[in-house]
């Protein structure tokens, strides 16, 4: 019970931050999975938990879309936010229009902010295989995201990212994602289990 | 406003919240 009431929302965002933000190496986001069981159908799901997106290099160059089909999307990603922006901020109007919502939307901002609408089911996915087989799944460099079997990782891929990595911890599983090739790590693997050890009584 | 879970409006909220601070701190002036 001790445990369960240090994993609330603001000590995982926390952790999150403290594995990002303390890391020798520049993730662009991560996120926590929430493993549930629905009761009806006894289907197993990984659902959002929360998330920390601490941006990369392509939110530093202000690339205009150049082309229709670019500024379409640029044009729907900005609808999209403008949505959000207003659900959040309690109806349309609530808040005045700023540049948080008016700026372009980059690649991975995108994809975080779609992944915030995707859960697995039964150990689909990545995040899925590495809650189901208990392991972790390290994926780095685009080409082996391309040939993932997973359509998150290819998405993740076409948005811009070169590694994923999903480790199962506690109740769930902590994603990782970032725009550099980066390799597997014994000493984040040990950060990441002191932080998210879900058994431990001690807040980090 | 009232379907949007409370984990993701969180989320939300804290990403509109550094992409405003990510904006500021690469405005010209």
């Amino acid at each position: 019970p001790l445990a369960a009431a240090y994993f609330n929302q603001e000590t995982l965002q926390q952790r999150l931050l403290t594995l990002i933000e303390g890391a020798r190496e520049t993730w662009t986001y991560a996120i926590f999975w929430q493993s549930s069981v629905d009761v009806a159908s006894g289907v197993s799901l990984l659902g959002w938990g929360d998330g920390y997106y601490k941006g990369c290099e392509e939110d530093k160059r202000k690339q205009k879309a150049t082309n229709p089909a670019a500024a379409a999307e640029q044009d729907h990603r900005k609808r999209v936010l403008r949505e959000l922006n207003s659900l959040i901020s309690g109806g349309a109007g609530g808040s005045s229009p700023d540049e948080t919502v008016e700026e372009e939307v980059t690649d991975t901002e995108w994809f975080f902010l779609v992944s915030m609408t995707q859960s697995f089911v039964n150990g689909s996915g990545l995040p899925g295989q590495a809650f189901f087989a208990d392991a972790p799944n390290w994926i780095a460099g685009a080409d082996r995201l391309a040939l993932a079997p997973c359509e998150r990782a290819r998405q993740a891929r076409e948005l811009g990212l070169q590694t994923m990595v999903c480790v199962p911890v506690g109740t769930g599983v902590l994603e990782l994602g970032s725009t550099d090739v980066i390799h597997q790590s014994l000493e984040l693997m040990n950060k990441i289990r002191v932080l998210f050890n879900f058994n431990s009584f001690e807040i980090p | 406003n009232e379907d949007l879970p409370m984990a993701r409006k969180k989320s939300l909220q804290r990403f509109f919240e550094k992409r405003k601070e990510r904006l500021t701190a690469l405005a010209p002036y």
